[in-house]
């Protein structure tokens, strides 16, 4: 089994392998690969031993039997589908950002309270009112539920959502969410990445 | 010296640590951290090693000190000058977010190219025209620039910025900046957590 650690690396991997592929790279050492990933060789080496290596000593890593392994660890060519709940600025951002689709996440509605918004679209998708959710899921498979609503209702709307059977919260409030064994949160806290900023500018003496 | 990705994994930390002590608990095993943090034991004992530990055999890790430390390292009392370049979706829900403040960012301006958008606000901060970047950076100094732009405008405003003396970039696009030496780029890729949340989903079975 693969740690959690590991795996919140992968997509980063999955990433640059992606982009050497374009480049027709066909083989990367670790020196070359933490040079480019800014992380360190021997990290590299650790994360990757863990699911069977491909590399050779002298010759490195295979890019395409690597890419291809991570791919499979995780699961890029299953699709998810998703709702987002709530069509404010973080909502509407997300429902525009074409990535998620490449990467297997299909956004197929949009959902609030705020009857201005009720019955538009953004990015071709619909915005559909809350009361509407529960008929929505019962005609809809729905994997993953997007929550970008306010601070303030985040509780009872992640409650509501799982409630009708949805089993993954992207959740983008920074409040900590208590569901059941059963429900699957990952939490989005852009402060953390800014902090490392704050460090690594610090770091350089700025 | 600390490895970035033990770095990278202190927000976390402080942000447990912080509702901790918030909750009067004055020492913790990293048994119990482990849990409330769903990463394994060992790992933590690793983490806290790099800097000092803190913990004692049968007694735990003494939360207020482990905090101090981990605040003094990722240097949280220091405050950082932000401003945003796009006044879109996503530069908006930065504008409105709170929690940067509380840690100690503060965003003092917004930037576009946008005649709509220049002259007004957002949560009270200015939107100013870009081709007042230049006279703005002379007048205050500017740590941080959050790149929150149309893709395909990100490599001629990240220079353009890096040319009036910001150090810090905080990229949203998904393409990879390649700018001087002297310049320390952090870039926001979310649908790295969206393919966690996959990953972990499809763990569970569904
Ligand atoms: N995690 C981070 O780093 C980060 C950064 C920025 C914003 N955010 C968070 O994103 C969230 C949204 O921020 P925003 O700027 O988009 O807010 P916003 O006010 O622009 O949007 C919120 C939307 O939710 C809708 N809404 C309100 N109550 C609802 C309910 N009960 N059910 C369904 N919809 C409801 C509103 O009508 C509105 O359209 C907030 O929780 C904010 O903290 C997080
Ligand atoms: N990293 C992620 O996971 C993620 C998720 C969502 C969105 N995004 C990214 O965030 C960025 C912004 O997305 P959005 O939905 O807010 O877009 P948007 O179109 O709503 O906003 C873009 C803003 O930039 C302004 N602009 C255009 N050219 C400019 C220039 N040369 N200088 C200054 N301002 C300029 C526009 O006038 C507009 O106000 C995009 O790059 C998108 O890919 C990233």
């Amino acid at each position: 089994k693969i740690s959690m650690a590991v795996i919140r690396r992968l997509p980063r991997y999955f990433r640059y392998l992606h982009d050497l592929l374009k480049l027709d790279i066909k083989r990367i050492s670790s020196r070359e690969l933490s040079e480019r990933m800014c992380i360190t060789a021997s990290q590299i080496r650790q994360d990757l031993n863990c699911f069977g290596g491909f590399g050779q000593q002298g010759y490195g890593y295979n890019v395409e039997s690597l890419y291809n392994e991570i791919s499979r660890i995780l699961g890029v060519d299953k699709r998810f589908t998703c709702i987002i709940v709530g069509a404010g600025n973080m909502g509407t951002a997300l429902a525009n950002y074409e990535n998620f689709k490449k990467r297997g996440f299909d956004i197929v509605a949009i959902f609030d309270v705020d009857p201005a918004k009720i019955g538009g679209k953004i990015n071709g998708i619909d915005i559909y009112s809350m009361d509407t959710l529960e008929d929505f899921v019962k005609q809809h498979k729905v994997d993953i539920a997007m929550l970008t609503v306010p601070n303030r209702t985040i509780t009872e709307v992640a409650e509501k959502v799982t409630s009708v059977g949805i089993k993954g919260i992207w959740n983008f409030s920074p409040h900590e969410l208590r569901l059941g064994e059963d429900v699957v949160v990952e939490n989005v806290h852009l402060s953390d990445s800014l902090m490392v900023l704050g460090y690594r500018l610090r770091s350089k003496g700025y």
